[in-house]
């Protein structure tokens, strides 16, 4: 699975996500990817995320819209809820993945449980990084 | 100035027992270009819509990730891809489930979430509708890489030899009929 979130000068959030899906997968399967509010999701009140994982698991814990939803009614931040989602939520129910989100007011947050997740980002100072692994 | 983009390229697989350097190279390099990608279109003033499209395009044109060419094997061989795209300032979205001929799956979504009154499309009527709306279609064989056609031998292979121990065994869990 791929994915990219961002905000531009207008202060415009954006999310999309594509998947190849799951080796040896059956049944016409489908995950989480198109599943909106689930993997993928944007609301420029709140914040834009997409997922990555077992999309069964982030399709149970609506994982998306999860967050952006305490970040409305619970007015929390985005690395507060983001955390909440992916590292309490969908660790209990079984679930590995992670996701990139980004706020209206451009912090970046990219946690996941898994091994690792190929990731990146990029601010408009120029300053970013590339990472693969926790460390 | 306030603009930001961030990208992932999946998390399912990554053991790191199996990253040698080279590989670790080779996808760092495809981040960065999905990085610069999307960057360059907020740099210069362009939207985040354009901006995470042009990220995501650059990574389903890369056989290293799971999405467009280099997408994974089904069971049955195929391949068979979903996407989505939103925009946050209008909460509009388009998204396709299970086409196999859509050389970049998130333009197609982008398509759907644009020029149709539906937010889903699925199958062989997405590919209807891309055909509507002046998009090729690609052969199965566009998808083709040899590193996904050994992953699904592999796990093929695999589930060939669990039936087997499962049939073996007295205390299998599809024998627990109460």
């Amino acid at each position: 699975t791929v994915g990219a979130v961002a905000l531009d000068n207008h202060g415009n959030l954006a999310a999309a996500t594509s998947t190849g899906g799951m080796t040896n997968k059956r049944y016409g399967r489908i995950g989480d990817t198109p599943i909106i509010g689930a993997g993928t999701y944007a609301d420029n009140a709140t914040c834009a995320i997409s997922a990555t994982g077992v999309g069964e698991f982030i399709m149970r814990a609506v994982l998306a819209h999860d967050i952006a939803a305490l970040m409305q009614y619970k007015n929390m931040t985005l690395a507060d809820a983001a955390n909440l989602v992916v590292m309490e939520k969908l660790t209990a129910l079984g679930g590995s993945g992670g996701l990139v989100a980004i706020d209206w007011d451009g912090n970046i947050v990219m946690p996941f449980n898994s091994e690792g997740m190929y990731r990146g980002y990029k601010l408009a100072d120029g300053t970013g990084e590339i990472a693969i692994f926790k460390d | 100035m306030n603009f930001a983009i961030a990208i992932h390229g999946g998390a399912g697989t990554i053991r790191r027992q199996f990253m040698t350097p080279e590989k670790e190279a080779e996808y760092r390099a495809g981040l960065a270009e999905s990085l610069e990608a999307g960057y360059g279109i907020l740099r210069h003033g362009g939207s985040a819509l354009d901006a995470v499209m042009k990220a995501v395009i650059a990574m389903e044109n890369n056989p290293l990730f799971n999405a467009g060419k280099g997408a994974v094997f089904t069971h049955e061989g195929t391949n068979e891809q979903d996407a989505c795209v939103m925009d946050g300032s209008t909460r509009a979205v388009g998204a396709v489930a299970a086409v196999k001929h859509i050389a970049s799956p998130v333009t197609l979504a982008r398509m759907v979430m644009e020029r149709s009154k539906h937010v889903l499309l699925c199958g062989e009527g997405a590919e209807r509708f891309a055909v509507a709306n002046g998009m090729t279609l690609v052969e199965p064989e566009y998808f083709y890489t040899k590193q996904r056609w050994d992953q699904l031998q592999l796990a093929l292979k695999e589930e060939a030899r669990e039936h087997k121990q499962e049939a073996q065994l007295d205390h299998s869990d599809h024998k627990k009929m109460g």
